[in-house]
């Protein structure tokens, strides 16, 4: 049965699809078949690993596709899932939605990878409701920072619901020579300590501009501190 | 009356709540009295010009609240935001709740700044049509690129309904190192010229630090280029 793992955070911009579309990559280096699901609807993980697609989304018509990465397929975005997140709150299912869709794939993929929008709305709790583990990317920032309790006490209401994956917080674009970085990190490791992953991603600007050649940072710049960060990563997770 | 200026961008992290926060402090100092509404559940701005607050969102109970800096109050944001926008979804005046609600204070301030969660949904809908202006803070990297012909398009969509507002970029975390920055620079002033402000807000981990202390830029590193930088923004919004 596949490990699902939702990677979620409502502050925007700390890492998210980053690290769905690079922990993908990895984990299908050590031949596990990678289903990546696109819950947001801005698409980024689809325009990466699905360039030029303009269909539905996996909540539209259910449908996977095979990505031109060995091991890896998706469930793509589209912005219909705008729309879609409306519907699910006023369906039966509710937050089982995503779960009930998923069903037929958990046997034939070894890691099942949600891409969640910046939001703890229908799309992000569905997720939850799916994994197995939530992945927290964290920037070492004072707004990421305040924004952790919001989720982790969002985790703990879902709880009530029998809704209760592990929970790992993965610190992301650390930058070591800024002593604001490096407090937050004690912090963090001071409060969380069984939550926080050993691996920390650092500020890597290549990192950034792997995207825009529709590339993962392996096939960018494999040697870079991002692609080895992520290559630590996928380690951990595998050895769970 | 007023100027009302929403600040979003469904892509997350691009630096909304540090544009609203920094450029009322700017606008502030120019003798303008100043309104912030702070539109996302996160409520990262309420943490900083309201630090310790805990009541009721302004969608609520319709409050707003003098601040401790001279001629900046705010209507703050609370967790009960994310069901107030399923409440507006299906309530009347839908996309209008806000600016009905902003109608008794247009005539006390001179601007009017909402906060926008990171999304195109209900939220950032009601802050476009109470708006003079949209201001789109633009991170230079690939997928907010991406973003950008997202809002562009729903904007679009909106002037059916005849709400209009004009739109501004703002290109903001600019390393002027970095080839990549440089180029996505080159290609926005080249397809949106008349929309792209001339002032562009640097990378500068001072305004990241800045929150950590409750302070503006302007507070916390006067002279630095970030806080230069929102002076001269603060400037061109004033000229027009
Ligand atoms: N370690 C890093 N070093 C440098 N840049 C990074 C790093 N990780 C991500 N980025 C860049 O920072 C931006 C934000 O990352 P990303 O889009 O993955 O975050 P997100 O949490 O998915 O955002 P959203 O909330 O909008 O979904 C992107 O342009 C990305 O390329
Ligand atoms: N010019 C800058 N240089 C360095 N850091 C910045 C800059 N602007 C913003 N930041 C930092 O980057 C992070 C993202 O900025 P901010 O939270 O303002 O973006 P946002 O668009 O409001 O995010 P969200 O989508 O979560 O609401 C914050 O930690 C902020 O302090
Ligand atoms: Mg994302
Ligand atoms: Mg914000």
């Amino acid at each position: 049965m596949a490990y699902i793992i939702a990677v979620a955070n409502q502050k925007g911009g700390v890492g998210k699809t980053t690290t769905v579309v690079n922990l993908a990559s990895f984990l299908s280096l050590s031949d596990k078949k990678i289903l990546v699901i696109d819950s947001d609807p801005q698409g980024n993980a689809t325009s990466v690993l699905l360039p030029e697609y303009n269909g539905l989304s996996f909540y539209d018509d259910f449908q996977i596709y095979e990505t031109n990465r060995k091991n890896i397929s998706i469930g793509p975005s589209s912005n219909s899932l705008i729309e879609q997140e409306q519907l699910i709150n006023r369906s039966d299912y509710k937050e089982q939605t995503l779960n009930k869709l998923l069903n037929p794939y958990k046997k034939e993929f070894d890691y099942i990878l949600i891409d969640c929008p910046p939001s703890l709305n229908q799309l992000p709790i569905n997720a939850f409701a799916s994994a197995d583990l939530v992945l927290i990317p964290l920037q070492c920032h004072y707004y990421a920072m305040e924004g952790l309790g919001q989720i982790m006490s969002k985790l703990t209401d879902l709880d009530l619901k029998n809704i209760s994956p592990s929970v790992s917080i993965l610190l992301t674009m650390y930058d070591e020579k800024t002593e604001f970085c490096r407090d937050i990190e004690e912090e963090i490791r001071d409060f969380l300590s069984d939550q926080c992953l050993k691996t920390v991603i650092p500020q890597d600007i290549q990192i950034a501009i792997a995207p825009s050649y529709s590339k993962t940072i392996l096939e960018y710049a494999p040697l870079s501190a991002g692609s080895r960060s992520y290559a630590s990563l996928s380690k951990e997770i595998i050895n769970g």
